[in-house]
């Protein structure tokens, strides 16, 4: 939608002396230098037909495009990371502007009689599915409540497994994996990786838990396990050997899993668990769009853009939650505070690298949430 | 818009010098997911 936006725009925007090409197209056939009269004649269908053809052809394109990206999948090869210069282009656009603008305007109410044919139409190019609807069509007074609709109650049954964890969001599945190794990095595309760290914030939790286990196991360690430090005798007299209590406890992994929502989603993130979610970071970044391509092409995308972090406990250890805003979706609201804003008008050209802190509860537990309650909704604009 | 969620979960000992991993993700990449649907699971030993 973007190329034919600028495609259209560029077609709309040439100077009127300059000969459109649907001028010669009326020329030939109509005769040529048969005066203003006869030109004007032919001059709206030549344009309508300069049009069509134009948007065939990028239509054509685009299905090229998928075309390609489906044979890759099927051969199994990964997309990789390729920076442009549109890549580049995108950071010099008032972005956060164009975003509250796409916000205002989704807020405005739409008719009575407008509302079920304006959804529809919504629904038809975004794919979403209107039966799940929580409310008739006529309930949602602007494109902006019709986003954030409810759904019908049991249109997501909550897996009951207490040894699994469900999806916070409907999505697509773009990465999962392990973190491993120094750095913790998440892979973003093939060939770029970013630190959990950095999307998390450098205070987080996870880095503080691990550094004291890793601590707490070297200590231990050390009594028993200094090569060299200790002679043949002084091994078979520490009898029975010191256990490690790390080592009966079970050991854990860091795990990772990112989901793209599509704008035709829907966009309320639910708890993956039971956990306490003890607190929240507002990073105050860019709003890059979050579409495959932007995710191929522009660098630390994730790390960069406007984000939510509620980071908790739950019964396996640490977890969090990260809402990453994007350029059409750029508000992220908490039920757990609603007093939050995101997506707010700022002076700063650099964004800060310092989020907004709150804890919940200092000290305590938190703020407890079950596995499938809602704690957020990403809101146009 | 997109979300990361980063998480603990149980990895069992090490086997052949290597950690086994009892947590296992029951999606793929490129998987469609829907709230409440399982993306993991693990099993207690």
């Amino acid at each position: 939608s973007g190329d034919l936006l600028r495609e259209t725009s560029l077609f709309l925007s040439r100077p009127l002396h300059s000969p459109p090409p649907s001028f010669h197209f009326a020329s030939t056939s109509g005769g040529a230098g048969g005066g203003a009269g006869s030109g004007n004649k032919f001059l709206v269908p030549g344009a309508t037909v300069a049009t069509m053809l134009m948007l065939g052809i990028l239509h054509a394109r685009r299905l090229y495009d998928d075309k390609k990206v489906e044979d890759r999948k099927e051969k199994g090869i990964e997309p990789e990371f390729s920076p442009d210069v549109k890549a580049s282009f995108m950071k010099l656009l008032p972005l956060r502007s164009m975003s509250r603008f796409w916000g205002h305007l989704m807020e405005m109410q739409i008719p009575v009689f407008l509302r079920p044919t304006v959804y529809k139409a919504w629904a038809r190019a975004f794919h979403s599915d209107l039966e799940e609807a929580a409310l008739p069509l006529e309930n949602y007074a602007s494109l902006q409540e019709f986003f954030v609709r409810k759904l019908k109650e049991g249109s997501r049954p909550i897996d009951t497994d207490p040894n699994c964890l469900v999806s916070p969001v409907d999505g697509k599945i773009l990465q999962i994996g392990e973190i491993r190794g120094p750095g913790a990095l998440i892979d973003q595309v093939k060939g770029f990786s970013y630190s959990v760290s950095s999307l998390l914030g450098t205070n987080s939790n996870l880095h503080i838990n691990d550094l004291e286990e890793e601590k707490s196991e070297e200590d231990l360690s050390g009594v028993v396990d200094v090569p060299g430090a200790k002679s043949w005798w002084c091994v078979s007299l520490a009898s029975p050997k010191r256990q490690n209590p790390m080592s009966m406890r079970p050991k854990r992994g860091i795990f990772y899993c990112v989901i793209y929502l599509k704008p035709g989603d829907y966009h309320r993130v639910h708890s993956p668990v039971d956990w306490n979610i003890l607190r929240r970071r507002h990073f105050s970044g860019r709003l890059f769009p979050q579409n495959e391509r932007a995710v191929q092409t522009i660098r630390n995308l994730y790390i960069e853009n406007e984000r939510v972090v509620l980071e908790g406990e739950w019964k396996e250890g640490f977890i969090a939650l990260a809402a990453i805003g994007a350029t059409n979706i750029g508000s992220i609201r908490l039920f757990i505070e609603p007093e939050i804003q995101t997506n707010k008008p700022t002076a700063k050209l650099v964004p800060s690298e310092r989020p907004d802190e709150r804890m919940y509860e200092p000290g305590g537990t938190g703020v407890v949430v079950k596995k499938g309650e809602e704690v957020a909704a990403f809101y146009m604009g | 818009s997109t979300v990361v969620l980063v998480f603990q979960a149980p990895v069992s000992e090490m086997r052949n010098g290597q950690a086994i991993s009892n947590f296992e993700f029951s999606v793929r990449n490129g998987d469609k997911v829907k709230v409440g649907e399982a993306i993991g699971r693990w099993h207690k030993s």
